[in-house]
């Protein structure tokens, strides 16, 4: 209940309609949704219970891991509506068009992927709200400071994505594994996408703010 | 953690 008040309200992208499309103008849209997201996503992890007792440095360090599969995680399932188009925001859809235009052909599918699977098992707003924080809180930082702070926290929303199985899927015993065992898709797909952003930012035609470059730079 | 000021800034930032 608490991860279902904390969930974000949608966001926009407000694309610039005086700027001719472009692969330029798409990516720069998305940097930008990035970024907002980032801030929004940050508050919203101070939401999920345990995680303010963590340590600040350990905070941050979940967040430098994870940031990105929370992220594309929001991006699927606003996108489980729709038939083989991604929702960046409500105001942003991209389909496979788009996602050449803009030279995320290879990565956006790999995010279909995982709507695909999602769309089949059927998941719920309930479920995707422990499935997000599970990722954070099980992102891998090799820079833990107290681990068995972060295996509390862990345990903590595991214990929750079973109960709430055990009382709503009680005919499928499996739902809960099913359902984690699709994070290492996410884990995948994430780092493709932090790849393709870095050579991104590495070109540097694409101007990006301060707080994505930061985690992006987290992660190099 | 110095190259991180705007991550800590935001966690720091009540709500």
């Amino acid at each position: 209940s608490l991860l279902l008040v904390a969930e974000p309200e949608g966001i926009f992208a407000m694309p610039d309609p005086t700027v001719p499309e472009s692969d330029i103008k798409a990516l720069t849209t998305l940097c930008d949704l990035a970024d907002r997201e980032l801030v929004v996503n940050i508050g919203w992890a101070k939401h999920i219970p345990g995680f303010p007792s963590l340590s600040l440095a350990d905070q941050m360090s979940l967040l430098q891991s994870g940031w990105m599969e929370i992220l594309i995680l929001r991006v699927v399932f606003r996108s489980l509506g729709l038939e083989d188009k991604l929702v960046y925001a409500e105001d942003y859809v991209m389909d496979e068009e788009q996602s050449k235009l803009a030279g995320l052909l290879d990565l956006n599918n790999a995010i279909l992927q995982l709507v695909k699977k999602y769309k089949t098992m059927g998941l719920e707003k309930e479920e995707f709200v422990v499935l997000k924080a599970i990722a954070l809180a099980n992102s891998d930082s090799m820079q833990i400071e107290d681990s068995e702070a972060v295996q509390r926290l862990q345990d903590v929303l595991h214990g929750a994505l079973q109960e709430y199985e055990a009382a709503h899927r009680p005919e499928d015993a499996r739902r809960a594994g099913k359902l984690i065992m699709t994070l290492p898709l996410l884990r995948q797909t994430a780092a493709r996408a932090v790849q393709h952003f870095c050579s991104i930012k590495q070109d540097g035609r694409v101007p990006m703010h301060k707080l994505f470059l930061e985690l992006l730079e987290a992660k190099a | 953690k110095e190259k991180h000021k705007i991550l800590h800034q935001l966690l720091q930032n009540s709500t």
